[in-house]
């Protein structure tokens, strides 16, 4: 149980800024 | 029911029970550990007791009653400290937003919202597209309209080329020396039609 | 406020001086009663290693965390969010247990950002098309009129063409 609060907190920290360079990469590439 | 503090977990990288019971565990691994270093002092005190009616097993009893006292007050006062951490310590107040979701507060979006703004930006992005083709084709007919232009002004160029030359052969003005021409060889004729009537 | 690490220090003492207490010599007497009697200096002298090398114990214990986990630093990091965050007294955004939902709000500020410089491109290029657009106009009427005038000198050479003609006729005769 602990795990796996561990590891959701850590995806909430983490994953937003990781999918985040990816929004913004695509952004650019699209406007490029 | 357990609260899970993730979002403590999330700040800390670990949940802030788990924290408390390593410190429990090593806490108590102490006591243990100091407990029977005692026992073995003693018995070791007394190995060198001659005639000694106090034998280990009688230390070890004196030790379980003493570590289980000792033992009984810790759980209860690491309970409280325990509480204390995890309100006072290991906690993030209810009116606290770690920096990382900041944000959370400035963009509410719904879905909805969401997929309006999405869609905004695909027609901006068509608009732009359409935009950009129409200053193409805005370029393309300035483009052919210069070589339009050149061509007409070449064609008016070679016309007033033609009344130079004209001109430069004593003609000032090709159209009217060209209508005098006319004249003058009708009137030719027109003599010459005179001259024949008359010899005859 | 008082910072978390002090807080923590301060806890552990706590709880460890009450740890003494309940360990203290007089229960500690009553429970090797015998071998208190047999020898006390040793029980007293025992006692206090006892107590002593305990509270060492602990506290290389909490020192050790401390260390391990960057604590202080943690910790002091924690006191300066709580601290910027204190002037709001409503709760704070939490997970919703949806991530898409949660992630949303994290991209929507690029996404506005794009949305914002796709306006901005488009306004421009509006403007510069409606430029080159009055421009094209322009040159449409310039060409027209070009056109009108090679056409005017063009029907004047053909009406010459045609007298010229007419001339060659006459002179032939």
């Amino acid at each position: 149980f602990d795990e796996i609060i561990v590891d959701i907190a850590m995806k909430r920290k983490q994953y937003p800024r990781k999918i985040l360079e990816y929004v913004i990469n695509t952004i650019k590439t699209k406007q490029e | 029911s357990v609260n899970p503090m993730t979002y403590e977990a999330q700040f800390f990288g670990f949940t802030p029970q788990t924290c408390m019971l390593r410190i429990y565990i090593a806490f108590q691994d102490y006591l243990f550990e100091v407990m029977q270093a005692v026992e073995q002092v003693l018995v070791k005190k007394l190995d060198g007791v001659s005639n000694c009616d106090i034998s280990p097993i009688q230390i070890r009893k004196c030790t379980e009653k003493f570590l289980g006292f000792m033992k009984g007050r810790f759980d209860s006062l690491f309970g409280k400290m325990e509480q204390l951490f995890l309100q006072l310590i290991l906690h993030i107040p209810p009116n606290i937003l770690l920096p990382e979701d900041k944000f959370q507060e400035l963009h509410s979006y719904s879905e909805e919202q969401f997929q309006l703004l999405k869609e905004e930006i695909e027609q901006l992005q068509e608009k732009y597209k359409t935009e950009l083709c129409a200053k193409q084709a805005l370029l393309a007919e300035l483009e052919e309209q210069s070589v339009v232009q050149a061509r007409l002004r070449q064609t008016l160029t070679l016309f007033d080329e033609l009344i130079n030359v004209g001109r430069h052969h004593g003609t000032s003005d090709f159209r009217e020396s060209l209508v005098s021409l006319v004249q003058n060889s009708r009137k030719l004729q027109d003599l010459r039609g005179h001259i024949e009537r008359e010899g005859a | 406020p008082v910072s978390r690490v002090k807080l923590l220090d301060t806890m552990v003492d706590t709880f460890l001086q009450k740890l003494v207490a309940a360990g203290s010599f007089q229960r500690f007497t009553d429970c090797y009663k015998r071998f208190y009697q047999l020898q006390p200096d040793v029980t007293q002298r025992v006692h206090d290693k006892f107590i002593t090398q305990l509270q060492t114990s602990i506290w290389e214990e909490i020192t050790e965390i401390k260390q391990e986990g960057n604590m202080e630093a943690v910790l002091n990091a924690l006191d300066q969010i709580v601290e910027e965050g204190k002037g709001r007294t409503e709760p704070a955004w939490r997970p919703s247990g949806v991530p898409e939902e949660d992630l949303r709000s994290t991209i929507v500020p690029y996404f506005l950002q794009q949305r914002d410089t796709l306006r901005r491109r488009v306004q421009r290029q509006e403007v510069e098309n409606q430029q080159l657009a009055e421009a094209v106009l322009a040159r449409r009427r310039q060409v027209e009129q070009l056109q009108l005038q090679v056409q005017a000198r063009q029907q004047a050479w053909q009406a010459l063409y045609r007298e010229q003609r007419e001339l060659v006729a006459v002179l032939r005769e």
